[in-house]
């Protein structure tokens, strides 16, 4: 269209200079040709874009944020992985190296499947209704397409030392603690106050009366009050349910009980980070909330056979 | 444009390729990487094949079949031959969070 505009008055054609009323109309024609011809360029473009998005498994461009989404430090730790993975891959690592890989501790499902999403707990009034060392947990996983296959799924919980343990470990050697916490299975009597049992169910049938629910035990984990880490339990057999029965999806119900009742120096379970704490800002809690990482194979996205 | 630039070059050979994803405004909901290096294949295979041209056994003799008969058979092409997969974190429509792998991303190595 400015092309059009911008040509020198002699080479305009003689029926536009003679008629007004025809080079309005002719003009109109040629900005008529020049909107159609950039019409059908982002035609173009958009067909392009579809056809990019298509192959990375999408159906159409997200129409969102990222600055207005908190991302789970987790991801980026996965993320940084997988490009690590994928520049050994590239330099061709040995067939032996890559089997010691994937029998490796390491989420073994973040080696093999090609997709990992993060769900957080959608917040509900009824949270606050529970008691302290229990929690519901609900995630909605309706984003995850029906073509992509489980390959598992793990409840990622944050604990840390509460106040009462802090003081008691200034006390202690720091080396003693390294020992106890490699060698778990070496525990003194006295150190048995120091564990808490996290248990996971899979809310099977939710409570309508006071006694009809149905959970089911899927994970258990035992944790050392004194440090300052992550517990992941495997909640895979749910996944799988709700993947397949998407209205079954009643989430899961988060327990934590110290091992030694009666002893335990903690009683609460404030040190488990199950919900957040009045203090405690967005940012802190992104960070420490609850996470579920479901890893999936899509199938699109299969690597192609070789020559 | 091939008229004005290096791809004159007449050997098969691996050239730089950056795609940034801020350009196309995918940054909106691409977390990371912000682009990546795709690299693409450029120039000719040209009668006889050097070892370095990565030749198939088929391209070998589709090159002497066009060095004898020009007009009635192509020379072989400079394609990809090794590629190698990049993985993407991104917030997908509804807000989640995803780390895909996709596989034959970068070109790895070219040959005819």
């Amino acid at each position: 269209t400015s092309s059009l505009t911008e040509l020198p008055q002699g080479k305009t054609t003689p029926s536009l200079t003679r008629e007004p009323g025809t080079k309005l109309a002719k003009d109109s024609e040629d900005s008529s040709k020049g909107s159609a011809k950039l019409d059908k360029d982002a035609e173009i473009i958009k067909k392009l874009e579809e056809s990019l998005l298509n192959s990375f498994g999408l159906d159409e461009k997200p129409n969102v944020d990222k600055s207005q989404v908190k991302i789970h430090p987790y991801m980026f730790q996965l993320y940084n992985l997988k490009v690590k993975e994928n520049l050994e891959e590239a330099e061709e690592v040995s067939e032996d190296r890559r089997e010691s890989k994937a029998s490796s501790k390491f989420t073994p499902q973040a080696i093999l499947a090609n997709t990992v999403r993060s769900f957080t707990h959608i917040e509900s009034p009824e949270d606050k209704f529970h008691p302290e060392h229990k929690m519901l947990f609900r995630f909605d996983v309706s984003s995850i397409p029906a073509r992509e296959i489980l390959q598992g799924a793990e409840l990622r919980i944050n604990y840390s030392p509460p106040p009462s343990v802090e003081k008691i470990l200034e006390t202690y050697d720091k080396d003693t603690i390294s020992n106890l916490h490699v060698n778990r299975r070496k525990w003194s009597k006295n150190e048995l106050i120091y564990l808490t049992r996290i248990n996971v169910f899979d809310v099977v049938r939710p409570s309508k009366g006071s006694r009809d629910h149905v959970h089911r035990l899927i994970d258990t984990s035992v944790i050392d009050v004194r440090m300052n880490s992550t517990v992941s339990l495997d909640v895979s057999p749910s996944l799988k349910r709700w993947l397949s029965k998407p209205q079954t999806n009643y989430g899961f119900y988060v327990e934590v009980n110290p091992l030694k009742f009666d002893s335990s120096v903690v009683k609460d379970a404030s040190h488990v980070r199950l919900r957040r704490s009045i203090s405690q800002d967005d940012d802190a809690w992104s960070e420490k909330q609850p996470l579920l990482i479901v890893h999936t194979d899509d199938p699109k996205l299969a690597k192609r056979e070789k020559r | 444009n091939t008229k004005n630039s290096v791809f004159k070059r007449p050997h098969c050979r691996r050239y730089n390729m950056y795609v940034d994803f801020r350009k196309v405004d995918w940054d909106t909901w691409i977390v990371a990487p912000p682009g990546y290096d795709a690299f693409f294949c450029q120039g000719e295979c040209p009668y006889p094949l050097a070892k370095h041209m990565n030749a198939t056994n088929h391209a070998v003799i589709q090159n002497i079949i066009h060095s004898k008969n020009p007009a009635r058979v192509p020379a072989p092409c400079c394609v990809p031959i090794k590629h190698s997969a990049i993985s993407m974190l991104y917030l997908d429509r509804d807000k989640k969070v995803v780390l895909k792998t996709y596989q034959d991303m970068i070109v790895e190595s070219c040959g005819c």
